[in-house]
Formats: C-alpha cells, structure tokens, sequence
C-alpha cells in the first residue's frame, strides 16, 4: 500500500510541477517538499479544474491529471516567481 | 480569462503549416480549412486578421511533431499532451503551434466517434489562443482551459465563448464594424492548387422561399436512395419517401435548409448517391461536387470531378451503385464510367456507352437502387425498372414517374396502366406523414 501511494504522490508531484502548480525543483539547493505546499497545489489545482478542493490526490483528482491535455502550464511564471521569492529570502 | 505577458504588437498575422501529420486520414486541404476555421473563430470577434502564406517567414508557424522536437515540451505518445502553442513575440518560435503526430487527429464535430480520436478543429482553436496571447483558464465553459473536453461543433458556425471573446477583445480590440469575414480567407499556397472551398454563410432562418415545383410534372434534376428513404430533386427542392413508399410530404423541402453546405445559388442538382464504402453522401452539380456527413457537408468540398479521374468539364448527370457487383457508375448523357469508392478514382478503359443497359435513353435524369433490390433509370416523367443486376429493362416498362412514385392521380404515361406496386393508400392516395 505505501509503495503505491508513494508512486501515487510521486506522479502528482511529477504532474504538478509539469504544469506549474510547483516549483521546478531547484539545482542549486536541496529542499524537500513539504505535505502542506503538496496540499496547496493540488488544492490549486482542483479550483482550476473545476474538482471539490479536498487537497488530497483522490480518485478524480488523479482521474483529472490523465486526462488529454496541452502541454503548456495552468499557472505561467509560478516556478519563476517562487525561485526570485527564494532568492530575496537568501 | 488569463492573459499571458506578451502580445502581438500588429493586428494582421500570417499563418503557415510546415508539417502535415504523418498518418492522419484528414487530406491536407481539409487541415488548411479546419485551421483556417480555428483562426477565424479569434478574428471573429476581435480586431485581427489572419492570411495564409506560402513561407516560413509566417508569424506562426504550424507543426504536427514527434516526441522531442526542439523544444521545451516534448510529445508523449498517443494521449497525454495532444499540442501546445508559444506565445507572441520577437522571438522566432514565438507564435508558433504544436500538434503531436501520434494523436489520431479527426474532425469529428458532432462527436460522432467519441474515443476514435482527437477533434482538430478544438484543439486549434485552444492553441491558437496561446499563439494570440491568452492563457489557460480556468472557467470551465472556455476553450482555453487545458484539458481536451471533445469537440466544439462545426467550425464555421462555432463562436469563442465569452470568457475567451473578451480575452482577446482586451489584447487586441474589437473587431471593426465594417469589416467583413472574408476578407482573411487564406491565400492559395500553391498557385496551382484548387482555391479552399469556403462554407456558406450560415443562415438560421430564410425570409424568402423559392417558388415550389410541382411534383406530378416529374422531370427530376436527381434521385437517390439515401439510408432507405428515396429522395427526388428538383430545382432547389426535394421531395422524401420513407422505405414504407410514403412521401413524408406531398409539398417539397427546401434543399439547402436540409443539406448544410451547398452553394446558396445554385439552380438544380445534377446527380446524388450513397457512397457504398463509407455511406457519405456526394451531390454533383456542374463539374463540382460535394461530400455530405450525414446533413453536413465535409470540409475542404466543392472538388473538381476531375480530382475523382473524370475529364475536367464532365457533368455528371447520374450516379449510382450498381447492386450486381457493388461499383459506383457515373453517367453523362450517353457515356458512363466506373468509379471505385474505394480507390476514389474511375477505372480504367471508360469511358464505355450507355448502351450497356437496354432499353432506357440516353441523358437520364439519374439512377438509383429502390430497397426491392431492383434499379430504376429516371428521365423526363417515365421511369425504367431493371430487376436484380439484369441489364435489360424489365417488362412493362417505361412507366409514369409521377403516378408511381409522386403518386399523382392521371399523370400522363406513356404505357398502359399498370398495377401499381408498392403501398399506397386507397385508390392509389398515398399515406402522409405530418
């Protein structure tokens, strides 16, 4: 069970940074991802689709996120705001 | 909506397609025409205007691509991403649209074959939204929110949604009042390439009627038995009969509020028939002609005939499937070829005299398969029955078209009265329904 939920949070992250609900991961600092900035995107990203916001990565949440899609991201900039964000704060 | 940070910084943008898929089954004609009906759907209600060209120096420039293409959005095989589109500006990729060539690409506006594949047309329109500036959103009735929702209706008559219509309104302005639609009707490509059809306008409701012919005087302009019901043309009109022998009405239908995609001015059809390989439905009028999905006519029609091997200037007259063998033939006036619907070109060695079948005139009317299996050549007010794949004309025969099948009551004839088959009411009165 927990590998499959681990696959699971691996593939919504994977997903979520695709289409700018996360930021890109950051080369040149290690950080790990915390449950409630997984839990803001995926809550963004179920106000942007229209889903109930549970912020969890659900059946339709999941059901969403394999449908045919663009390519481009919902949310432009977001990976670009957050690192000059990270930036400043350094 | 969302808007992205970049504009065009000029309202009269230039398209081109680099690419064509691979293995779509959409001719190329037919992508011009749904890409022209995706650019049209954003100078529809804005300031923008849209034209074809011939180079590569277009704004935007139109792809269908594999897997890793040069850019920062490889394609991921059938599903997943379909296409993606890159924002305005001086950048030379800006603009420019993506489609990924593993989709199977279709038009498919009335979402006939849902799950078949991936409607163009809607996809377009979403990526050219990108192209102009807008972004993904979120409201759940625009095209621009990320997730392929299907098809989007027919590409001449589809209309942004509002969300999407003030979007570009705000980039871009409205559309001026004294501009007409076709002034950014895509240039040709290729100078010696058929000019890209265009659908007619479309017209809800039409103030005026055109005077109705009259059913008993026969002469029909074609014939067809269309799904089991046999249709007869005449002028602008038709008359419907229903595999039970009733007419639907004894008054006619206007064709053009039923068949969506003729040319408004045309004055008769020269000949109609059911494709036997695909059951689309072709009209000929003049050296042109048309292919109906059901009621609606397909992108990128009127063709030539001579695109179907027919010397350039042949008008059909008529056109039929023969139920002996299953071919299509095309009739005019006393020669005939015979086309293969699965080639989409006419055989070799026509064209051959119409003299094969015996006992009908030359310059029929047309020809069509009625559902008693047996074929009927029409010309003037008779008609020639010819039972199974006979060539010769059956006993009894040349009859009257309007008795037998307009079902009008002393209707001249050039035979003896004969008992009349099929089901009519009473003393020969048909059953009219509504």
């Amino acid at each position: 069970v927990r590998s499959s939920n681990g696959h699971k949070i691996s593939k919504g992250v994977e997903w979520l940074t695709r289409y700018g609900y996360l930021p890109q991961p950051d080369p040149m600092a290690a950080r790990l991802q915390t449950q409630e900035e997984l839990a803001d995107a995926v809550r963004t990203m179920q106000r942007f689709a229209g889903l109930p916001m549970t912020g969890k990565l659900d059946s339709k949440t999941l059901e969403m996120m394999n449908q045919p899609r663009c390519s481009l991201p919902d949310i432009i900039g977001t990976s670009e705001l957050m690192r000059r964000r990270r930036r400043r704060r350094r | 909506y969302a808007l992205s940070d970049t504009v065009w910084k000029k309202k009269d943008l230039t398209w081109h397609i680099r690419s064509f898929p691979l293995s779509s089954t959409l001719p190329h004609d037919h992508i011009r025409n749904l890409l022209f009906y995706a650019f049209r759907a954003w100078s529809n209600t804005s300031a923008l205007t849209f034209r074809e060209v011939h180079s590569e120096d277009a704004d935007i420039l139109v792809d269908f691509s594999r897997s890793y293409h040069d850019d920062a959005y490889p394609f991921d095989g059938p599903g997943g991403t379909l296409a993606h589109a890159f924002f305005p500006g001086e950048h030379p990729i800006s603009g420019d649209t993506h489609f990924d060539d593993e989709e199977t690409w279709i038009y498919d506006p009335e979402n006939m074959a849902p799950g078949r594949g991936t409607d163009l047309f809607a996809v377009a329109v979403h990526e050219f939204g990108h192209a102009l500036g807008l972004a993904h959103s979120s409201a759940q009735e625009s095209i621009m929110i990320p997730y392929y929702q299907g098809p989007v209706g027919l590409p001449h008559q589809y209309r942004l949604p509002l969300d999407d219509a003030m979007g570009v309104e705000q980039i871009y302005g409205k559309r001026h009042p004294g501009f007409h639609p076709d002034d950014d009707r895509p240039a040709l490509p290729d100078p010696t390439a058929p000019p890209i059809p265009d659908f007619p306008p479309y017209q809800p409701t039409q103030h005026t009627h055109p005077p109705s012919p009259d059913r008993c005087k026969a002469h029909f302009d074609a014939i067809a038995n269309i799904r089991g019901e046999m249709f007869f043309f005449k002028q602008k009109h038709f008359w419907r009969m229903q595999p039970s022998r009733n007419l639907v009405s004894l008054e006619p239908a206007q064709t053009l509020r039923f068949w969506n995609g003729l040319p408004h001015d045309f004055k008769a059809i020269d000949a109609v028939y059911e494709r036997i390989n695909d059951s689309q439905i072709v009209f000929f009028i003049g050296s042109y002609y048309w292919v109906f999905y059901e009621t609606q006519v397909n992108p990128g029609y009127p063709r030539p005939v001579s695109d179907l091997g027919l010397p350039a200037n042949t008008v059909v007259g008529a056109a039929f499937v023969w139920p002996h063998n299953g071919k299509t033939y095309l009739l005019e006036k006393n020669q005939y070829w015979r086309y293969d619907d699965q080639l989409g070109h006419v055989e070799p060695g026509y064209p051959k005299s119409v003299n094969l079948w015996e006992g009908v005139p030359t310059d029929l009317d047309d020809v069509t398969r009625w559902n008693d299996g047996n074929t009927y050549f029409f010309k003037g007010t008779q008609y020639w029955g010819f039972s199974a794949g006979n060539v010769q004309s059956d006993a009894g025969y040349p009859r009257s078209a309007s008795q037998d099948w307009m079902y009008c009551q002393g209707a001249p004839t050039s035979s003896p009265p004969a008992p009349r088959h099929g089901v009519g009411g009473d003393k020969g009165m048909c059953i009219c329904q509504g």
